[in-house]
């Protein structure tokens, strides 16, 4: 409904009291004596009065900041230094106010009325940034969305009692409003959003310090799914224009700074990231399955006669945070999946396997992806869990001749090469540091390898490998074992396939990856 | 093998929305306060300067190495960042001590082995702030004064 | 080929870590002691 007469003249006269206050030596420290002074007004102007009216004066300052801003964006007579400072001084101040109503509403131990005023303005800051986003189109500019954004994040996270006992309901709001605002709604807020998400800041509040140590873990993983998401279909394409690049550069960064500093989140995501990142994005998938837990070492891979099967950690299970199992749909295909994995029957449910996984004909958009992460990772576990429930562990000879196998070797023969695709990249996104999943599924792709019917899949066995094993660093250490054990061992007769020989440059590949192996 | 994705209508206007955003990046001081005095300029380094960042840039062991001078310039031109900070802790190694009171530093030439007013008095050199101030409007010089 | 992730301005091999310098995703280096605000005692703000 229409604001109430006089409301918009009556913020601006307040909005601009608010900011001369605040920039006055006055103010005292952290404005709290300029903030007493303006509650009082706020007060005597009815500001305070009603829900609806702090609703609309939030809604009114922020439509005031954001054309001010974009007046002093138009004007172009200004070093972007000094447009900024024309900008932010207003933002600033307005930021600090909307912080010190937060820290003030309410009784000082009373969380809720405190998240609940700041859960108001952030959301309201996000529906005037979506809705300027629709209006504007091309012409929409972040800056003033990032500036308030950015701000209140430093201000509502400074080292004070009161903002500790609630800082991980500040980061929850926090996050549920990027998630609003998350690219895929808001794309010309996408290169703000990135650098919001990976200011030092958000990131040690996420990631590093929240009290129980990863509470914030599943709200993170979620935004940068949110944002794998909205890159997948502009990465599927070789040609990336300089915008995307751009920004798959920065994905890239930040993903660096996850891989460096906090590796066991990686470690315990990699299932949802790799389910929406597209297969050809090699290298920043390996960066994410490279990942391994700090207090853990690695043998080196290129050990001659390493023994993969006697390291102690190659039993233990790899935390996996995504429900994975519940992503088996409908629950008739879980049921009978359950049922062949324990008693294998129906005896039709290995031929109806592939009518559940393909969802079209269009090529490159046959197969449901994610089912196809689910199932195999699913299948894999339950065959692990049956190896120790028989007091045995995977090997090459405890993994075959087993419901399990049967499904995957259903699959690789069954599924056309789109489809074996997926499955075979399924089967890698699981090799990464020493755990049973590691284990388990080298042993099984090997084992696919060697008792595959056909030279073709053979063929694309090794090439899923080979194109994860090209591209520049890193490498998960998973996959390094596996290929130097399909090259040395000579059970595979590796060397022997017309595919090795196929074209001089290929032989020389091989060449050069088996001498930097062996 | 899956080739390119097919781009929805979604998509081409998610790319047009995202070329527009690229042309106004934010810079990375729109993500830290205003700085009074050095405001982080948006111009590149001129590439006759080194492009790349020292290593270790913000170790204590680097700021310790600057002279007094440039640690009293990083003190009060870049306040309330790492950079004051370091240089705070770097001008205490060199006997440099804040007087919380006058909120200015002063030098003692020896560690007391208790302080009592009459001690702290007795011992060091005296910053005289104001005129300090002055002369930073003037032209940034420092006096050092002893006080009897 | 992807590319060469060390070029990107982080410094890998670094003991510490790393978000707390980190400029942005669109910056080839990190941040600078200057950039960095940071939680001085107050009588330090004198200006």
């Amino acid at each position: 409904f229409d604001d109430p007469p006089g409301l918009r003249e009556k913020t601006e006269y307040l909005l601009r009291e608010w900011v001369s206050m605040y920039h006055s030596p006055a103010s005292g420290k952290d404005s709290t004596k300029a903030f007493s002074a303006f509650v009082n007004q706020m007060h005597q102007q009815g500001i305070l009065k009603t829900d609806d009216l702090i609703t609309r004066f939030f809604r009114i300052c922020t439509e005031l900041c954001v054309d001010l801003c974009y007046r002093a964006l138009s004007e172009q007579a200004h070093t972007p230094t000094l447009t900024r400072a024309k900008c932010f001084h207003t933002l600033d101040a307005f930021v600090r106010l909307i912080a010190l109503l937060v820290k003030h509403s309410g009784d000082a131990s009373n969380a809720v009325t405190k998240i609940n005023l700041l859960n108001k303005v952030l959301g309201i800051v996000a529906g005037v940034l979506l809705q300027d986003h629709e209006v504007r189109h091309t012409e929409f500019q972040q800056l003033p969305y990032h500036r308030i954004f950015n701000m209140l994040l430093l201000e509502l996270n400074a080292p004070e009692q009161i903002l500790e006992a609630i800082n991980y309901q500040i980061m929850t709001a926090f996050c549920n409003a990027l998630h609003v605002l998350r690219p895929s709604k808001a794309p010309g807020f996408v290169y703000s959003w990135l650098e919001l998400i990976s200011h030092r800041i958000f990131i040690a509040r996420m990631l590093a310090m929240l009290p129980q140590q990863k509470q914030g873990w599943p709200m993170y993983a979620q935004l940068l799914i949110d944002l794998f998401k909205f890159l997948a279909p502009f990465l599927r394409n070789a040609e990336l224009p300089k915008y995307t690049a751009l920004l798959y550069k920065g994905c890239l960064r930040v993903l660096l700074v996850l891989l460096h500093d906090f590796p066991e989140f990686l470690c315990d995501y990699h299932y949802g990231f790799c389910d929406v990142i597209p297969p050809n994005c090699i290298q920043m998938r390996n960066l994410i399955l490279s990942a391994f837990p700090r207090n853990m070492r690695l043998p080196d891979p290129f050990t001659p006669n390493l023994k993969v099967d006697m390291l102690t950690d190659i039993t233990q299970p790899p935390r996996i945070m995504t429900n994975f199992s519940a992503m088996i749909q409908p629950a008739t295909f879980k049921k009978d999946l359950d049922s062949y994995l324990k008693t294998r029957s129906p005896v039709t449910f290995l031929s109806e396997l592939r009518s559940h996984l393909q969802v079209s004909q269009e090529p490159g958009q046959r197969y449901n992806t994610a089912l196809m992460n689910a199932l195999v990772l699913y299948v894999g576990s339950q065959a692990i869990a049956y190896i120790h429930s028989k007091g045995s562990t995977p090997s090459m000879s405890t993994i075959t001749h087993s419901s399990h196998m049967d499904i995957f070797q259903n699959l690789v023969v069954d599924l056309d090469t789109e489809g074996r695709y997926l499955f075979l990249n399924a089967i890698a996104n699981q090799l990464r540091y020493p755990n049973s999943h590691t284990h388990y599924f080298s042993c099984t792709l090997l084992y696919l390898f060697a008792e595959a019917n056909t030279e073709a899949m053979q063929e694309q066995i090794t090439r899923v490998l080979l194109e994860r094993l090209i591209v520049n660093r890193p490498h998960p250490w998973g996959l390094l074992i596996t290929f130097i054990d399909l090259i040395r061992n000579p059970s595979f007769k590796f060397w022997n396939h017309e595919f090795v020989h196929c074209a001089p440059e290929i032989e020389k590949l091989f060449e050069s990856v088996a001498r930097s192996c062996m | 093998p899956l080739g390119p994705a097919i781009m929805t209508k979604d998509h081409l206007y998610q790319q047009t929305m995202m070329e527009s955003a690229f042309h106004h990046l934010p810079h990375p001081s729109d993500s830290e306060r205003l700085r009074n005095y050095l405001p982080r300029n948006q111009c590149p380094t001129p590439p006759y300067h080194s492009q790349v960042m020292p290593s270790h840039m913000d170790s204590l062991d680097l700021f310790q190495r600057l002279s007094t001078e440039a640690l009293f310039f990083i003190f009060y031109y870049q306040e309330g960042t790492k950079a004051q900070y370091l240089a705070a802790k770097a001008l205490k190694r060199q006997s440099w001590r804040f007087h919380t009171k006058y909120m200015m530093w002063f030098q003692r030439h020896e560690e007391p082995k208790t302080i009592t007013d009459e001690y702290e008095l007795g011992t060091y050199i005296y910053f005289d702030y104001e005129k300090w101030g002055q002369r930073k409007k003037e032209g940034f010089t420092f006096e050092y004064r002893y006080l009897e | 080929l992807g590319s060469d992730l060390t070029t990107l301005g982080l410094n890998l091999n670094s003991p510490e870590n790393l978000y707390g310098t980190f400029q942005s995703p669109w910056a080839e280096s990190p941040s600078r002691p200057q950039d960095i605000d940071f939680h001085v005692p107050q009588e330090y703000i004198t200006n």
